[in-house]
């Protein structure tokens, strides 16, 4: 995960 | 993924195959609210609508499938399944969670990363899921004590963000530039708001002793 986003968190 | 993030999927998980075992088996819904049911509804169908166009990986798109499919299941468990919907108890889960749902859209349209509909829509899951156990925390303090698997439910949901909290500090301290201060914040509150909620599910652990809440 790039650590910019926090998208890939449920 | 780090195993903090792993373990708080996973409490979350529980907790809501918790709460389906519950209804589903026993067929009782007795002493859950069907407003903080609905308002998780609208926390996974507001947060996820990016599930059809973003693919982060299987595990990420199953588990949005999950969440979603039990939330959905158990709040049509509680409204149309003739048993179920019998036992609950509409006149004391009387929280007007409407009432929730607008400060926070307001405060995701002032408050957000972006501007636009998907991240304002998924601002709005944040700040409402902080606050949607507020009706069944409600419900408890009516009803006073609560049956174990009810306690359990809210137990692991309150869990969960908690684990996420230390997903939050890790990834802080080992990912650049990850810094994310909406989704500390109400991830903060959220897990607070169950802070007394665990000192009295904890003390009624360490007694073994029945739940009783203060009145």
């Amino acid at each position: 995960e790039d650590g910019d986003s926090n998208k890939d968190e449920l | 993924m780090n195993i903090f993030r792993l373990a708080g999927d996973m409490t979350h998980l529980a907790s809501v195959l918790v709460l389906l075992l519950k209804i589903h088996t026993i067929k009782s819904c007795a002493g859950v609210s069907l407003k903080t049911q609905e308002l998780y509804v609208i926390v996974f169908a507001t947060r996820y609508l990016d599930i059809f166009t973003s693919f982060v990986s299987i595990y990420n798109s199953l588990m949005k499938l999950i969440f979603l499919g039990s939330s959905f299941s158990i709040v049509w468990y509680m409204r149309y399944h003739k048993a179920v919907h019998r036992t609950y108890d509409r006149e004391q889960d009387t929280f007007r969670h409407w009432f929730l749902m607008l400060p926070c859209i307001l405060l995701a349209l002032l408050i957000h990363e972006k501007f636009t509909f998907f991240e304002v829509m998924w601002t709005f899951s944040l700040y409402l899921e902080a606050v949607a156990i507020l009706p069944q925390l409600v419900l408890l303090q009516r009803t006073r004590n609560i049956d174990n698997l009810t306690g359990q439910y809210i137990f692991l949901l309150g869990g969960y963000r908690g684990f996420y909290i230390l997903n939050w500090i890790y990834r802080y301290f080992t990912e650049p530039h990850y810094v994310h201060w909406i989704t500390w914040i109400s991830g903060l509150v959220q897990t607070l708001l169950y802070a007394d909620f665990f000192y009295y599910y904890f003390l009624s652990w360490k007694n073994n002793k029945k739940l009783q809440l203060p009145a």
